[in-house]
């Protein structure tokens, strides 16, 4: 594993770190997405199926346990626990969510490298992670006040993506691997998607405001 | 290198 992997990984799970210090700690879930949450779930459960079919390696696994487990639990802390449910800013996630799940059936219907359940399953997982962080966006553009845990929580899931740019360009050059056109696709739009969000971010970062997006 | 490579990955 090369260091952009693993610092990959390690802000992902950063980010989930930080998601629960909110939910736990402030016992809020105002200005995050319930909709990505849940879209989160169905990529995980999607492509951890291989959980049963293939071992890699105790770290996989593990990081594999902890990303559905954490998913899980933040949707139901946010959908059940009687205090962080009535932060929850359901009037402002109002992004059609059902849409995408439709778009990247369809699209890993068409779009595969075979076609078997668990490998379409898979690159179903990667379309749908792809664009799973719009429901989020939306409503932060909506949200009057995001406080700096949201802030740090989306941009670290935005980082991850980037990193993992950059484990691929390593392995291509260094690993001497073949070209995988559906990961890294999927992977640059994700990564695309941030972009705006980026700018403002750091933005706020270096002139030490308080992040707004501009509706 | 494995062909399922890219699926060592999270």
């Amino acid at each position: 594993m090369n260091l952009f992997r693993l610092l990959g990984d390690m802000t992902h799970l950063l980010s989930i770190v930080v998601l629960l210090l909110k939910i736990r700690t402030v016992k809020s879930c105002a200005g995050i997405s319930l909709k990505t949450q849940e879209l989160y779930v169905i990529v995980f459960l999607t492509r951890y199926l291989d959980l049963f079919t293939k071992y890699y390696s105790v770290y996989n696994t593990a990081m594999k346990l902890v990303f559905l487990g954490t998913s899980i639990g933040i949707v139901w802390y946010m959908r059940y626990h009687k205090v962080v449910k009535q932060t929850y800013s359901k009037d402002e996630d109002t992004f059609k969510h059902y849409f995408l799940i439709l778009l990247s059936i369809i699209l890993a219907l068409l779009i595969h490298r075979a076609f078997d359940v668990i490998e379409v399953l898979w690159t179903f997982s990667l379309y749908l992670e792809a664009v799973a962080i719009l429901p989020q966006l939306v409503l932060l553009q909506k949200s009057r006040n995001i406080d700096t845990l949201t802030g740090d929580y989306v941009f670290l899931l935005g980082a991850y993506r980037a990193l993992y740019i950059l484990n691929w360009v390593y392995r291509f050059l260094m690993e001497n691997h073949k070209f995988r056109w559906i990961p890294w696709i999927s992977g640059l739009v994700q990564t695309a998607l941030y972009a705006d969000f980026f700018y403002y971010y750091i933005k706020s970062w270096k002139n030490r405001e308080k992040l707004k997006l501009p509706a | 290198p494995p062909s399922s490579y890219v699926k060592d990955e999270l």
